[in-house]
């Protein structure tokens, strides 16, 4: 199991290295070992420069820049062992316009092979979508689920 | 494995039966502040065999049946079920059907069931199921709400783990 | 400084349980001590009631729900001891649309006593402010600050 | 007291000085990931006093000096000016100042310096100066990014702080 990890490892940070420049448009982040001399105990380092900075410290990148990595690595994770659904939560909450419209393109190329199942205030993310369905609670504290047309989805996003 | 659909009966805030018939590529689920969007993740979750109350936002599992509101009474039992497209990487048992459905139940006096295809089965069952396929419940296939950049916050040992999954 | 405590207690705990109805729309909610017998010990508990839901557990709430509610509690605690300022980073990104609305109309009331510093990305709450800066990296990597009015403001939201 | 203006140098990604004029009632603060919106936070605590990097996102305090870019080397110190509206309830030494100062500056080498309306004084009269107006660096009127729900989600003894700083 050793060196699967260590195969896997390879292989994930390979992606990751092609991923995040596309998610933030240039810039780039690597996945490095603490300590390569113990496959079973080692922990996993990551490394990431936005483009055109240079952050010595993860903790230092912005609230929106943490979590476009953070999806630059589940993706790459999912490109090399691509796992039959995906299931995020709100992940596009802490995005800006841009960012969400690369991670909304990133999304439609990866769903030919996982199926995505997407939470989102985000209007941009709605179109992307092939299938919508909204959550009500006509009765208060009973939740109905209904599906809707993009432009109807629009309209619940701003009700 | 595909999804084919989500059904929901009695788990949290969905009292009544209700279906999702999820879409090959992108579904997106919307609606307001607290009409129940993340208790479809928690049904997700807790259909394949999520066995920690915390991790489902409760203080007990009896949590996840429908505790009532203003106009309704509290419900007897929570159902989950999870309908899969077959593509053959199952175990022996299960290559004659086109579809496996996984169901979960647990009632007020906290008998709990577990079915595929509507036959009974053990938690054991349905994780050697789902097994390899990266769809359990710690995955890195489902990223709750407020969790996204926990990845990056974490410490570097606590990240090998969504390795170790992968391998 | 027990009857000072008390005594700020109960002041907070009224102002809260009409706070909270206005931002939600409804419901109610209350702070009750954990030890009322040790006043320089006690935690102090909060119940929660969205309109028309019955929650037994703080931690069932939504996302928004929880941001809201934390929203109630510190507004409650600035109603009574206005301080100079209040810097808010982000608190709307967890809330649907009929909730910003709601907050941001508060923030207006309060703002007459209060200063208020809020970074946002929500068109909306954009709105509500009487001046507005922003935030641009010509150059990568180095910060500048611009004075913008609303409409400039949206079209950078967008960008 | 009101605050007039916060000017930064030097602080983090401000490489140059940059004024925000603070408006009475409302100003909103808006930009892309990643541009320095938060910063501007860490700025406010910084300059009130804040001695804990971990709280600044930094592993030293070093970690708030404009650390350098692809075009630009590092810079050489931060420096933060709060200028607030005097209201008559400062120490009497200040009150014949219309407006007040407050500077917080650190050099590279680790000098660090805080000023009141230009001359050097000490951490623990800023604090004084600020005492009981809720300003200080842990008071309820700063909520940093991503933990507005951190209420609610803390225990119950935890939360006891936040009546204690408005008794
Ligand atoms: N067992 C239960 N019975 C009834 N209602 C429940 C139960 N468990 C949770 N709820 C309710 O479900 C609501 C939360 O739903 P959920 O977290 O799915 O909201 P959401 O749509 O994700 O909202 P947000 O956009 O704020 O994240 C809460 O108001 C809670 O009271
Ligand atoms: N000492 C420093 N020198 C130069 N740049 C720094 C320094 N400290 C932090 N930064 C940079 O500042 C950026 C983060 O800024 P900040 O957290 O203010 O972004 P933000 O505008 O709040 O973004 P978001 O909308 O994603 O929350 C990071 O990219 C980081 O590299
Ligand atoms: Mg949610
Ligand atoms: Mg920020």
């Amino acid at each position: 199991t050793r060196e699967r990890f260590l195969e896997t490892f390879k292989e994930i940070n390979e992606r990751f290295q092609t991923v995040f420049p596309r998610l933030f448009n240039g810039g780039q982040a690597l996945l490095k070992l603490t300590d390569s001399s113990d496959l079973l105990g080692t922990g996993v380092e990551i490394q990431a420069q936005p483009p055109g900075k240079q952050v010595r410290n993860l903790e230092l990148l912005s609230g929106g820049e943490k979590a476009l990595t953070a999806v630059s690595l589940i993706f790459a994770i999912f490109l090399i062992k691509p796992s039959p659904f995906c299931l995020l939560d709100e992940v596009d909450a802490p995005l800006d316009e841009a960012n969400v419209g690369r991670f909304g393109a990133m999304v439609q190329e990866m769903a030919q092979n996982t199926q995505f199942i997407i939470i989102t205030h985000n209007k941009r993310t709605m179109e992307i979508a092939d299938r919508l369905y909204g959550v009500t609670m006509e009765t208060r504290g009973v939740s109905k689920l209904v599906s809707v047309n993009i432009k109807r989805a629009v309209e619940m996003a701003v009700a | 494995m595909r999804i084919k659909k989500i059904e929901v009966n009695g788990f949290k805030s969905f009292a009544d039966r209700e279906v999702i018939h999820v879409d090959d590529h992108v579904t997106a689920i919307l609606g307001p502040n607290g009409c129940g969007k993340s208790n479809v993740v928690d049904a997700m979750r807790w259909c394949l065999g999520e066995q920690r109350a915390k991790h489902l936002r409760g203080q007990g599992m009896a949590d996840v049946i429908f505790a009532g509101c203003s106009t309704r009474g509290p419900g007897n039992a929570a159902e989950v079920t999870l309908t899969f497209q077959n593509n053959g990487q199952v175990p022996t048992a299960y290559l004659n059907f086109a579809e496996i459905a996984v169901t979960r139940r647990l009632f007020r006096d906290g008998t709990s069931e577990y079915l595929i295809n509507k036959v009974p089965c053990r938690l054991r069952d349905i994780q050697e199921l789902m097994a390899g396929t990266g769809a359990g419940t710690r995955g890195y296939s489902i990223i709750e709400q407020g969790q996204v950049g926990r990845i990056v916050s974490s410490k570097a040992e606590e990240r090998r783990y969504i390795i170790d999954e992968a391998a």
